[in-house]
């Protein structure tokens, strides 16, 4: 469908996602039950690791998030290859940018939620800049610079954009000093359109809400630097990431809420498969 | 209990500060690695035994020998050791199991090393699909599990002139 107006739409009983043909990018995901739409972006971008400047020599490091400056580069500049596969469990679309860097989305036909999973790493340092890499999704809520995110997969947390509810808060790093810790859900809400988006995580990460309507995942670091607390190295991951994390729109209720509690849950702790082999036939087996 | 005690330690060694927020040297970063990893053979050795036990003497024959059951420590790439058995005209039966507290009704998705198959269950074949990506197959089935239980499900190298695919199960399409 190269060059298509239309949209590629996965959709089953719960919900119907719409992705750009040319680039395979998310433009929106309806929730079928309520008929509400969310209008969603999801990009990556990387932020320059400080190895410090003449306000402070702080450089970014394991235990300091400090980016060079506030503006976050975009992290993919080719464009990608696109797959779509649709089958009668799922319905998926692959993103290949390069080897080191590809997403793909999945809608299972019994699913309440769009699957991500992304390959991302190693970060390629070679131009000697460190890299903070971030997956970005901008939405039409109205968030009234509020997010939340859960403390240790168990009560979740209010964030307000550049405050804090125990002091006075000065901003001295208007985009780290909002990254806050997930470790399995992290949402916005649009309370007067009652609408929430929860992104659920495989693996505790950070995130933020720089911008009403947007949520930062942070996905993988590579820095260049140690950051003088006590590490003594930098951040130097060399490593691949492979992540799954599940995409949710609802309202707000206690009813969607007691529906993403066990969907994280499930995150955590899959299915655990063993294997054998046999001669015997399935029925035999059995 | 000896060998589930390894990876306790390896758990518990895990709970330092550093280790959950990441602020270890790299040294030491790759030592709790080793150790988890030391940890997770030991109890994969453990869950197999347990369950080639209850296996025996759940069947019906006194004299059947205990199933061997090995683990894809791969399942998030594009191979699976543990199905190349399928490649040789052998079943592959998968046993699932959940450790949580409800009954589970999900998707689950094994690498495969062909890309014709069939899954059966106790109640015979169930819907399956099958996704080629660069010349690997990851399989999709539903499968459904007790709380705190396993469930077994057959995976079958469909042969003769069954041998091509629906086209109706699959396609992909090339979009850029």
């Amino acid at each position: 469908k190269e060059n298509t107006a239309n949209p590629i739409v996965f959709e089953n009983k719960y919900i119907s996602a719409q992705f750009n043909p040319n680039d395979g990018s998310l433009i929106s995901i309806t929730n079928v039950t309520s008929g509400a739409t969310l209008n969603i972006q999801q990009e990556y971008v990387w932020y320059q690791s400080s190895d410090g400047n003449y306000d402070s020599t702080q450089c970014s490091g394991a235990y300091i998030f400090r980016p060079n400056e506030d503006y976050a580069f975009k992290y993919n500049n080719i464009t990608p290859i696109v797959t779509v596969a649709q089958g009668p469990i799922s319905s998926s679309i692959r993103i290949f940018w390069s080897d080191i860097m590809v997403q793909t989305f999945r809608l299972y036909t019994e699913s309440e939620h769009l699957e991500v999973e992304e390959i991302i790493g190693p970060i390629d340092i070679s131009d000697n800049l460190g890299k903070e890499v971030v997956s970005r999704y901008t939405t039409d809520l109205s968030t009234d610079n509020t997010w939340y995110s859960d403390s240790n997969g168990m009560e979740m947390q209010k964030r307000i954009t550049n405050y804090r509810p125990s002091w006075n808060y000065t901003v001295v790093q208007p985009t780290s000093g909002n990254y806050v810790p997930v470790n399995a859900i992290t949402y916005i809400q649009d309370t007067s359109k009652n609408l929430q988006f929860t992104v659920l995580t495989d693996r505790s990460r950070s995130s933020a809400s720089l911008r009403s309507g947007q949520l930062d995942v942070m996905m993988h670091r590579r820095t260049l630097m140690d950051d003088g607390r006590g590490v003594g190295q930098p951040m130097n991951e060399s490593t691949q990431i492979i992540t799954t994390s599940k995409l949710i729109f609802h309202d707000i209720s206690e009813v969607a809420q007691s529906h993403y509690r066990p969907t994280a849950l499930g995150l955590a702790h899959p299915l655990y498969p063993m294997f054998t082999s046999t001669q015997q036939s399935s029925s035999q087996w059995n | 209990i000896q060998d589930i005690m390894v990876m306790r330690q390896a758990m518990g060694v895990a709970q330092h500060h550093d280790a959950v927020s990441g602020t270890e040297k790299q040294e030491v970063a790759d030592d709790y690695a080793e150790r988890l990893s030391i940890g997770n053979a030991a109890s994969l050795e453990t869950i197999n035994t347990v369950i080639g036990k209850l296996l025996t003497s759940s069947s019906k024959s006194k004299n059947a020998a205990t199933p061997n059951l090995s683990f894809c420590p791969l399942l998030n790439q594009s191979i699976c050791p543990a199905t190349n058995p399928l490649s040789e005209g052998s079943n592959v039966p998968v046993i699932f199991y959940n450790s949580l507290s409800w009954t589970r009704y999900e998707h689950v998705r094994v690498p495969i090393p062909v890309s014709n198959v069939s899954v059966s269950s106790t109640d015979g074949p169930i819907p399956s699909q099958v996704i080629n990506y660069n010349s690997s197959y990851i399989l999709e089935f539903y499968a459904l599990v007790s709380p705190l239980g396993y469930s077994t499900y057959v995976i079958s190298p469909v042969k003769g002139e069954e041998n091509e695919r629906p086209a109706e199960q699959v396609y992909e399409t090339i979009v850029t």
